[in-house]
């Protein structure tokens, strides 16, 4: 039996949110410290990993562990039922091929019951090898998202160098080209901490995507180190956070 | 012109 409840569907709306667009599927793996979810995209470009801790739940029992494969699109769609403020409690019997969710309003004279199909998929995972990353840059997370919009009307490709000086983001398309560098701000809103500068090149529209998350948190952490795929992560409360991965682009 | 690695190549499948 899963069983786990939130005080607020308007957390699992912004996780479900920032998951979405990158996948359209997938598993989630629920044991009794809390929930998981790793999964790539179709293209194999990038990849979205997203950890809950049990602590996070009001409520939350996992008698064995579980996977349950979602999909994100329902979902949403049963998301879009409940509002913000009321609580809800997803529920799953073992080996049962469906998703129980409630809703309760927060004044409690509100019931509303959902059941969803689950799937039955074929998941890959992936060993992320620990990595030293030689940069990593703090940055408010609503800043990463005005970046990413204002360089991909620029480019299809984005540049990220980062330095002792900053975190500078460049392309250069057809119509011009735009820098935007990042400084290291007394207040402590942007830190960049650089062991080795690295200079690598990404697929903006997988930035943009990435940046769904925001909702989420008022800081994004970005680690880069030499030919390994881009770390942007996007912390949930004290509770978890969601990471993803982008390969980084090489020159042919 | 530049192109992407599958993550395979750098997250390997367990």
């Amino acid at each position: 039996m899963f069983e786990a409840r939130l005080s607020s569907t308007a957390l699992l709306k912004k996780i479900v949110d920032a998951l979405k667009e990158i996948l359209h599927q997938s598993t989630l793996d629920c044991s009794d410290s809390g929930i998981q979810l790793q999964a790539m995209d179709n293209s194999h470009v990038s990849l979205v990993s997203m950890s809950l801790r049990s602590d996070c739940f009001e409520k939350y029992r996992c008698d064995r562990n579980l996977s349950l494969g979602l999909d994100l699109r329902s979902l949403t769609k049963v998301l879009k039922c409940a509002s913000g403020d009321d609580a809800v409690t997803i529920k799953s019997a073992d080996k049962a091929d469906k998703l129980q969710l409630s809703f309760e309003s927060a004044s409690m004279d509100r019931t509303a019951d959902y059941e969803l199909r689950l799937l039955n998929l074929d998941q890959e995972h992936l060993a992320i090898p620990e990595t030293d990353y030689a940069c990593v840059v703090h940055m408010p997370a609503t800043e990463f998202a005005r970046i990413c919009r204002d360089l991909s009307t620029f480019s299809e490709s984005v540049v990220i160098a980062c330095t002792k000086d900053g975190i500078k983001f460049s392309a250069n398309g057809e119509m011009g080209s735009v820098n935007i560098k990042l400084s290291e701000t007394s207040k402590g809103d942007v830190s960049v901490q650089v062991e080795e500068p690295v200079t690598l090149s990404f697929a903006g529209r997988y930035l943009n995507t990435f940046t769904r998350a925001t909702p989420l948190s008022e800081k994004v952490k970005i680690s880069m180190a030499p030919e390994v795929p881009l770390l942007v992560e996007y912390p949930i409360e004290d509770y978890g956070y969601i990471r993803y991965y982008l390969a980084p682009k090489v020159d042919e | 012109a530049s192109f992407q690695h599958d993550l395979i190549l750098y997250f390997p499948a367990t």
